[in-house]
């Protein structure tokens, strides 16, 4: 999410007037991060953590993303708890409320408007 | 930038 964060900041070179006086014309598309997050998310039980905090949900959906496949992988994951005792996984409930109230509050940024 | 994977994860969410 950090690497995202970084990143994305060459999107926006009117934040940097000292930096570039006009659009810089090497923008790199980054899907490494949403790997790096699909990756994550394999961990799911940190994935149930991560998406259980508010904090966490707000910078992960309030981000543009080159690629969005990485981070429907991880909120798939994080969103999903799979008991010992079953073979399939149910919805965790405080990771899922978390990412819907955060998809709220950034409906522009993942409707891509 | 659109995230249509993201969005459908969303929406299986809410059903």
């Amino acid at each position: 999410l950090t690497v995202q964060e970084r990143s994305s900041e060459q999107y926006r070179p009117d934040t940097f007037p000292w930096v570039f006086d006009s659009a810089p014309d090497d923008i790199v598309e980054n899907t490494g991060s949403g790997g790096l997050l699909s990756g994550a998310g394999r961990n799911q039980d940190t994935a149930n953590d991560l998406l259980s905090d508010s904090d966490f949900t707000d910078r992960l959906l309030g981000r543009q993303w080159g690629d969005s496949a990485g981070v429907a992988d991880f909120v798939g994951r994080g969103t999903t708890h799979r008991p010992p005792e079953l073979d399939n996984g149910v919805v965790y409930g405080p990771a899922r409320d978390a990412v819907l109230a955060a998809a709220d509050d950034h409906e522009d940024q993942v409707a891509g408007s | 930038v659109d995230h249509p994977e993201l969005r459908d994860v969303l929406d299986g969410l809410r059903d």
